[in-house]
């Protein structure tokens, strides 16, 4: 049987908002050492979740046997969306689960919503991520970063990312004309979540499709921060860190043809 | 013109 409490719903509802517009139908994958993982690619092979949410992500939790639950993201997001982000969220699946049961509880109002959530078999691709080397990491606000994706989106369908030593440079070429924002490394001692590092071995310049940003930054409620690894003619690693996890995206660059 | 890379040219399937 599994059991997972989240202290709130807000964890779970900003998580599946993040990914459900990138992959409709995920397995989540439950186990008492390793909480709750999912690995997803999208229909195009060209962007894929990885989530970590260990067992310390949640207020209780326990999973007496390995389970893999099928879902349909949007149905889980409707069902999401009836909890408010303060109450108790708790996710209940018996060892042979047909259905996930998912309860939310207002302690201040005695209020008690449940919901149960028809599971599918799905037959998805598993990819074998090993940990990269990278030419360089960057951790900056996730704010920021969503900014410039959705800014420069509007110019062109690629990004180019550029990376120095002290900067970051966004460079868009499109038919109305070109666009480039450049954030300065900075280290801001009062508030090290605005702070821009880039830890550099190698500059990098690499290249994007921006609607695959756009949906990466659809994450940017769940962290303060983003940390982004790159490395020459590979995938990108973005990582929002969550208390006790993680949502991480790997996005394939494009190329010149 | 720019050609988007798939990611299974860089990860294998488990």
């Amino acid at each position: 049987m599994l059991e997972g409490k989240f202290e709130t719903a807000s964890t779970m509802k900003k998580v599946i908002e993040a990914i459900k517009d990138s992959v409709k139908l995920c397995n989540l994958n439950c186990s008492q050492n390793d909480g709750i993982t999912v690995q997803a690619i999208d229909d195009s092979r060209v962007l894929l979740i990885a989530l970590k949410l260990d067992p310390s992500c949640f207020q209780e939790f326990r999973c007496d046997k390995d389970l893999v639950l099928g879902l349909d993201l949007e149905s889980l997001s409707k069902i999401l969306r009836q909890g408010n982000p303060e109450d108790y969220l708790t996710l209940i699946a018996e060892d042979s689960p047909d259905s996930l049961l998912i309860v939310f509880e207002d302690s201040k109002k005695d209020r008690i919503s449940e919901f149960s959530l028809k599971l599918m078999d799905i037959d998805s691709d598993v990819l074998t991520i090993d940990e990269m080397e990278h030419d360089c990491a960057i951790t900056l606000p996730a704010a920021a970063f969503a900014k410039v994706a959705r800014d420069m989106k509007t110019l062109s369908e690629s990004l180019q990312i550029l990376v120095t030593k002290d900067s970051v440079k966004f460079k868009a070429d499109g038919s109305i004309g070109t666009g480039s924002v450049i954030l300065r490394a900075r280290t801001n001692l009062d508030d090290t979540k605005e702070s821009i590092l880039i830890d550099l071995n190698k500059p990098v310049n690499l290249t994007f499709g921006a609607k695959y940003l756009n949906d990466i930054v659809k994450a940017t409620p769940l962290a303060d921060t983003v940390t982004i690894k790159l490395t020459d003619k590979a995938p990108a690693m973005f990582e929002y860190k969550l208390q006790g996890g993680f949502l991480r995206y790997y996005l394939a660059p494009k190329f010149e043809d | 013109q720019m050609k988007q890379a798939s990611l299974l040219s860089f990860f294998s399937k488990a």
